[in-house]
């Protein structure tokens, strides 16, 4: 793992003292292959291994740590808080009801992060409404139905012949009319450089004002990541992001990537197929996870 | 690659650039630039055009590898297991596969394996109707080794030529998903004389190094034979299939690139490598 990789670069260190820009970038050398491996963005990766760096080099090594101990822990710190803080909230409208749009790519985990929230939110209390806006995918509605019945949540659907702006507005009106505090938007997944299908999201969050527009994203992406959450986040403006299909080995790295081009906190993370399967997020497990 | 036309350390540096957000990932990108670096001092290449031309070739190359043609053939079942990890496009990418396999002439049937997922049979059926393809299933929560055996008893029974197996997603590190999709494979075996001609591993273009672990946990436990690389209509490069085809040999057959059942097409090394490095 990464520490080994450390420990072995300094292993011929002796004393402590300062970091020298030498034993740093040897050190940074195995950094920035860890986290190419684990899929963070080229760019993302070149501009932390330089903050690191600078941070590194002269930096005093600390009484209690070897100087392999002193970069990994610096590294760690970085990477961590880069990933940014736990941040599992949604925001609540004022007036109810709150609206929660979920967005992505094909297959990232939107239908079933929609009724995975829509469960953890009744269990805080309130009453939400899943919206079933795919009218697109093959048996989409009946899939958002089938899980809505699983948790005894009710699904709002004009079936697939209407417009998912026309369903969204609709979902918001009942919602309204029948006294549930939260709306849950699941939307077919897009290709971001669709520009008719990111244009009907944007219809949909000016007839519909969302709380929360959420980028549901899958923890393998490689590479496209950044490019994907940069077009997103530029026609909607997101207010967060959950990272499916965390139980698998991927390293997650997508995750770096998304929150350094949006900013944005990643809210949950899906930890399986099951519906009990949300978790927070915890910034230094994804690190330590990233760094492998 | 920039506008620069001379050759430095730095033009290098790009290419390797190019290659890693194209998701190839650093090892097989750093063997490929080293390949160019070999070929620029034996060739006496000059200009940035030049390095682009041969790391294409390099590239067009390592992909030719391996039988890109589908393995059926008329006279016999030809049954085509399709696995993969969850939301890559299985379930579409037969709908696709079985409709062109029907237009060139092939009986075709479809086998509904997947019955944990919500709605999964049914999402399967609207592709089955749309393209006119018969349609093997039990119901949610049924067995999926029993619809796969259901399903090779009918094909034989009714002189199908290609049988496809749609099968749940599973991400490959579930031990007891992946034994259950052992015993598909080995109903496969026992009951179609010489077992599935084919067992592909549909992989989102999307997907970043993991698909390296895919290739290879799915290999050990069912034998993989093809790749199937979907949603190549996106910005993703899908560069992973490098790697795949240098550590695990797998070639790739199709590429998905679209939600409409046509949106299927042969792979071409060639076109491929263009379209990588563009
Ligand atoms: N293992 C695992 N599987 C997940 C997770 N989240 C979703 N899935 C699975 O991923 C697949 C795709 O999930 P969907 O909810 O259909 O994805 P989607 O984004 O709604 O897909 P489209 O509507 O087609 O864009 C399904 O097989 C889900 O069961 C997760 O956290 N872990
Ligand atoms: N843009 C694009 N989308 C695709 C392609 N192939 C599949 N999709 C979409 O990806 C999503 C998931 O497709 P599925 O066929 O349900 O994937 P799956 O592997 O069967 O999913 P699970 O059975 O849940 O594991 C759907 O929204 C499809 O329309 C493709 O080539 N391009
Ligand atoms: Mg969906
Ligand atoms: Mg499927």
């Amino acid at each position: 793992n990464i520490s080994e990789k450390i420990q072995a670069i300094f292993k011929n260190l002796r004393g402590k003292g300062k970091l020298t820009e030498k034993d740093v970038q040897a050190a940074m050398r195995e950094v920035r292959l860890a986290l190419l491996e684990a899929d963070v963005s080229y760019k993302v990766v070149k501009e932390f291994i330089n903050k690191v760096t600078e941070r590194a080099v002269g930096s005093e090594v600390l009484e209690s740590l070897t100087p392999a101990q002193q970069v990994i822990k610096i590294v760690h710190e970085e990477l961590t808080q880069l990933m940014g803080g736990t941040q599992s909230k949604i925001s609540l409208a004022a007036k109810p009801p709150t609206v929660v749009m979920m967005v992505g790519l094909q297959g990232s985990g939107k239908t079933t992060s929609s009724a995975k929230l829509a469960r953890h939110m009744k269990k805080q209390g309130k009453s939400p409404l899943l919206a079933a806006c795919d009218v697109y995918r093959p048996a989409a509605i009946k899939q958002l139905q089938v899980l809505g019945e699983q948790l005894d949540i009710p699904v709002f659907s004009l079936g697939d012949k209407q417009s998912p702006v026309d369903i969204a507005r609709g979902a918001r009106a009942h919602a309204e009319k029948n006294g549930f505090d939260l709306v849950i938007l699941d939307t077919a997944g897009r290709l971001h450089i669709d520009e008719e299908l990111m244009e009907e999201l944007a219809q949909i969050k000016q007839q519909c004002h969302p709380q929360e527009i959420l980028l549901v994203v899958d923890a393998m992406t490689g590479q496209d990541a950044v490019n994907v959450a940069e077009k997103f986040n530029q026609t909607l403006g997101l207010d967060g992001v959950i990272l499916t299909k965390l139980d698998g080995d991927t390293r997650g790295g997508a995750a770096l990537s998304v929150k350094a081009v949006t900013g944005q906190p990643i809210k949950f993370t899906g930890m399986g197929e099951k519906l009990d399967a949300l978790e927070p997020f915890y910034p230094d497990r994804m690190a330590s996870r990233i760094l492998g | 690659v920039s506008g620069k036309t001379q050759i430095d350390e730095e033009l290098f540096e790009e290419l390797e650039e190019t290659l890693i957000t194209a998701d190839v990932g650093v090892e097989t990108s750093v063997q490929l630039v080293d390949k160019v670096r070999e070929r620029t001092k034996k060739e006496k290449l000059s200009s940035a055009e030049e390095l682009q031309e041969v790391l294409k070739e390099e590239i067009a190359l390592l992909l030719s590898e391996g039988n890109h043609q589908l393995d059926v053939a008329k006279g016999r079942l030809n049954v085509i297991l399709v696995v993969g990890v969850n939301g890559v496009g299985k379930t579409t990418t037969i709908g696709k596969l079985g409709y062109s396999l029907k237009q060139q002439g092939y009986k075709v049937m479809v086998a509904a394996a997947d019955t944990f997922r919500a709605a999964a049979i049914e999402q399967l059926q609207t592709w089955c109707q749309r393209g006119g393809l018969e349609l093997i299933h039990h119901h949610e929560g049924a067995d999926p080794a029993a619809v796969v055996y259901d399903a090779l008893q009918a094909a034989q029974s009714r002189k199908v030529d290609v049988l496809l197996i749609d099968t749940a997603g599973r991400l490959q590190t579930k031990t007891n998903l992946m034994e259950e999709l052992k015993k598909i494979r080995r109903i496969i075996d026992r009951e179609s004389g010489d077992g599935p001609r084919e067992v592909l591993l549909v992989l989102d273009a999307t997907t970043g190094q993991n698909a390296l672990s895919q290739a290879r946990l799915f290999s050990e436990a069912t034998g993989v034979t093809g790749v199937i690389l979907t949603k190549t209509d996106g910005t993703a490069k899908g560069g992973v299939i490098l790697g795949i085809q240098n550590e695990y040999k797998l070639p790739v057959k199709y590429l998905g690139f679209g939600e409409t059942i046509d949106s299927l097409r042969e792979f071409i090394p060639e076109e491929f490598s263009a379209s990588l490095l563009t």
